[in-house]
Order: structure tokens, then C-alpha cells, then sequence
């Protein structure tokens, strides 16, 4: 199952 | 990090740049919105909290540090700059910027991902962020003719959080991983806000010119 994205955004 | 987010921050990098320009050049931040700015100023700063905790690349940081710099240093030459500070349309800019503050703040006190220092504002941040075009928004519909790259300053802002949209659908595809929620959420309400913009102002805009050659 998918899992929450590190905060590698902006 | 695929095409779309890179094109994402670079279209919000030539935002700000279009915006360092216009008062670079033309020594006046004329239909600018301080209240908009400060807001922006206020998000870089309370977003990028992490930048000495959480290291995630060097473009990551050197883009923290080029928003955060680039944003004060408007703030600055908006308030301080004897030439520019004279061209700020301040009876025009008068959104009530503090009480969206205040609504972000408790926001984020009630919904945020753990209760900690900076997840707090992190969620603060994003949320800010969803509404922190408005008092720009405002001025522009109350000053009526905009000069050219006023309205390419938005109309890039417009881009940037169109194309992090397109970059969230991917990465829901093609990546184990999917975007947070509480950015997924805030981002599609700040886009609404621009793409109802856009439809109305330059809708309106068509229509004057269409009217003017006639």
C-alpha cells in the first residue's frame, strides 16, 4: 500500500 | 523529482524574478500588494523551518534559502526603499490580511499532522499559502489596467500551482508514495482561486479590448 511522501516539496 | 514539479518551482522562481524586475527597474511597485508579499515572506519562513534540521537536497535548501531571501528582500524595498516605497498603492491594498493569519494559525492548531513545533506550522504555512494571493487578487480588481508584468507575475503563480497539481497526479503513479494531504487539499483550493481568477479577469479583459478596436 502507498505511504505518505517525505516532505521533499516546496 | 520528475519534469512537472521542477517546471513548478521554476515558473515560481520566474514569478518573484518578474517581480524583483518590475521594481528593479521601474523603481515602482505599483499595483504590487504588500499585504501579499508579507504573507509570502511569512510562509517561506515558517515553512522552512527544517532547512537546518531536515536535509532533503542541495536544490532543496538553495531553493529554501533563494524564496526566503528573495521574499524578504521585496518586503524590504516595498517598506523601506525611499523610491519604491512611494509607489505602493496603499489606499488600494486594503485586505484585511491579519484576520487570515489569525484563521490560518488556529487552522493549523486544529489540523495538523502531530502536534509538534514545526509540523505545526508546516500546516500553517500550507494553508497560508492557499490564501496568501488574495490581497493581490483584490488589488488587481480594484485598480482595473494592470501593467503587463503585474499580470505575468500572477499569471506564472497561476502556472506554479498548476503544474504541482499535474506533479502530484504523477507521482501518485509512477511512486510508492503519494503527496500529503493537508498540501494536496490546500494546493486545489489555491488553484480554484487562481483558475476563477483568471477565468473572470481575463475573460473581462478580452471583452475591453474586443470593445476598445470595435
Amino acid at each position: 500500500h502507498k505511504e505518505e511522501t517525505t516532505k521533499d516539496e516546496l | 523529482m520528475n519534469i512537472f514539479r521542477f517546471a513548478g518551482d521554476m515558473t515560481h522562481l520566474i514569478s518573484i524574478l518578474i517581480l524583483l524586475l518590475k521594481i528593479y527597474a521601474t523603481k515602482s511597485c505599483a499595483g504590487i500588494s504588500l499585504k501579499t508579499q508579507e504573507l509570502y515572506a511569512l510562509v517561506f519562513l515558517t515553512r522552512y523551518l527544517d532547512l537546518f534540521t531536515d536535509y532533503v537536497s542541495l536544490y532543496n535548501s538553495v531553493m529554501k534559502i533563494v524564496f526566503i531571501a528573495s521574499s524578504l528582500a521585496i518586503v524590504w524595498c516595498m517598506r523601506r526603499h525611499p523610491l519604491v516605497r512611494r509607489s505602493y498603492d496603499k489606499d488600494l491594498d486594503t485586505f484585511r490580511h491579519q484576520y487570515v493569519v489569525l484563521a490560518c494559525f488556529v487552522l493549523a492548531l486544529v489540523l495538523h499532522e502531530r502536534f509538534t513545533f514545526q509540523e505545526v506550522f508546516w500546516a500553517f504555512s500550507i494553508y497560508l499559502e492557499a490564501v496568501a494571493i488574495l490581497p493581490q487578487l483584490v488589488l488587481l480588481q480594484r485598480s482595473g489596467n494592470v501593467d503587463n508584468l503585474t499580470g505575468q507575475y500572477v499569471l506564472f503563480l497561476g502556472a506554479y500551482r498548476g503544474l504541482y497539481i499535474i506533479n502530484w497526479i504523477y507521482r501518485y503513479f509512477t511512486e510508492d508514495h503519494f503527496a500529503r494531504w493537508i498540501a494536496c487539499v490546500s494546493g486545489l483550493i489555491q488553484t480554484a482561486l487562481y483558475a476563477d481568477f483568471f477565468y473572470y479577469y481575463y475573460l473581462s479583459r478580452i471583452k475591453q479590448d474586443t470593445i476598445m478596436r470595435l
